[in-house]
């Protein structure tokens, strides 16, 4: 998403890995992941918490990743 | 109300749950009335019963830990987590666990235990999360307190179809 600092980045893959079982793929250079699966992850995790459904970072999005919660994932796996 | 995808479910109506350890943050005396009042929480509108053992493995186990702690799901940063628990099921089923590193009250600073503990135990019981925020099974922490003075009917829809039943799923 362009404007979204190397944190909320992280922030997002962190989030999203944790309770909507993103996979982290791995390659030479790193951790890389397929865009648009972070963006489907990312659209299904703003749906669930009834934010503005863009798949893009945005201000209530991270405001929502910060909240403290339980760590039981959003969806079953 | 939301179940998880494969339904577990106890297999009998008499609940055991023991508290393995004590938050310094806390007398023990809070916390043993946050634990009885989140399980008569649900015991109020369900046909379960829980009673507290002091020795031995309960059903439900509680903890306070920290980190790492042998789980595959450890706590501290940087998720923002403050607690798990375990579908209902044998050994680590149904545990509870608080991550310790988290300040533990009986009022309304910081994290109050009861609040907590009332949506972990729903967890331990079968429920998955639910994304209504007047849910008790929502996930974030502020939505628990806004919802616990009148228990919400969705959850207890919820624990009551998910109930042990003679021919269990």
């Amino acid at each position: 998403t362009p404007g979204a600092q190397d944190q909320d980045v992280r922030t997002v893959q962190n989030y999203l890995q944790k309770f909507y079982d993103l996979k982290m793929g791995t390659s030479k250079s790193g951790r890389q992941t397929n865009s648009s699966l972070v963006t489907e992850k990312l659209k299904q995790m703003q749906e669930f918490f009834g934010l503005k459904v863009t798949g893009k970072i945005d201000a209530d999005t991270l405001n929502v990743m910060k909240q403290p919660r339980c760590g039981v994932p959003d969806v079953a796996q | 109300y939301v179940l998880t995808d494969r339904t577990p479910r106890w297999e009998h109506t008499h609940l055991t749950y023991r508290i393995e350890n004590y938050t310094p943050d806390l007398p023990r005396a809070d916390v043993d009335s946050a634990m009885e009042k989140a399980f008569r929480l649900w015991s109020n509108v369900s046909p379960l019963t829980f009673t507290k053992i002091f020795e031995g493995q309960a059903d439900i186990m509680i903890s306070f830990v920290w980190g790492d702690h042998g789980d595959s799901y450890p706590f501290g940063r940087p998720a923002n987590t403050l607690a798990h628990a375990f579908l209902p099921g044998r050994g680590i089923g149904g545990d509870v666990h608080f991550d310790e590193e988290k300040r533990w009250t009986s009022d309304f600073r910081n994290f109050n235990l009861y609040y907590v503990a009332a949506h972990e135990v729903g967890h331990s019981l079968g429920l998955g999360h639910d994304n209504d925020i007047g849910s008790l099974m929502f996930p974030s922490y502020n939505s628990y307190r806004d919802v616990l003075l009148s228990h919400d009917r969705r959850s207890v829809c919820g624990v009551q179809i998910n109930r042990p039943s003679k021919n269990p799923i």
